[in-house]
């Protein structure tokens, strides 16, 4: 599991 | 936002835009992968499945609206409308040889073991190789029409354009995600000899044609 990052690109 | 990710972001909607008005126009989908369509429609549904559950910004939610219809319709058109005019005969990449070991892969390597993770990690291992029915198609035919050259040139500086947008972030604002910038790596390698071709000689007017 990676680093969880939040989604804001399309 | 950054500029680079815009541009990005309007590089892939022209993208979109030509080929379906190339379509549209000559009613014909003539050199055109419908294999590829197919594997991009389905990046987009996979993708943003949180489309109503999670709002970034209006930006955002119109985009991923816009790339969802016009990638069905896209579909819709080579395998309804105009069907008489798909080349089944060059379109014969086996897209079983992507999805599957980009499906197991997404459940090897992604951030979060949940289904929604899952599903947009397999739509970025999905999207780097998206592309590779089109360019096996063009290989095969030896050939690609100018207006589905135009349509890959810009498809191809979208994730280009979004491996400076990384970059850019990395530096102003520490984020970075290892999934999407490997896969955009790949993606953007895999066009590599494409650029060249279309560089070399489109620009100069003369028509693609690969090396035999």
């Amino acid at each position: 599991k990676l680093a969880a990052v939040k989604k804001d690109e399309l | 936002m950054n500029v680079f990710r815009l541009v990005g972001d309007l590089s892939h909607l022209l993208a979109i835009i030509i080929l379906l008005l190339k379509i549209w126009k000559t009613r014909s989908c003539a050199g055109v992968s419908g294999k590829s369509q197919i594997l991009f429609s389905l990046v987009f549904i996979t993708r943003y499945l949180d489309l109503f559950t999670n709002f970034i910004s209006v930006y955002n939610s119109v985009m991923k609206i816009i790339y969802l219809v016009t990638s069905l319709g896209t579909v819709y058109l080579m395998y309804f409308k105009f069907k008489a005019t798909y080349d089944s005969n060059h379109d014969t990449f086996r897209i079983e040889f992507l999805v599957v070991p980009v499906g197991g892969l997404s459940f090897l390597v992604n951030h979060d073991f949940t289904p929604l993770e899952i599903l947009w990690t397999f739509s970025i291992y999905l999207e780097s190789v998206a592309i590779l029915p089109q360019l096996f198609m063009i290989s095969k035919t030896g050939e690609a029409e100018t207006i589905t050259s135009h349509y890959l040139f810009a498809l191809g500086s979208y994730r280009a354009l979004y491996i400076v947008n990384w970059v850019y972030r990395y530096y102003t604002e520490g984020f970075f995600d290892l999934i999407a910038i490997v896969a955009g790596c790949v993606q953007t390698i895999l066009y590599c000899d494409f650029f060249y071709l279309y560089i070399t000689k489109v620009l100069k007017g003369k028509q693609l044609k690969l090396p035999a």
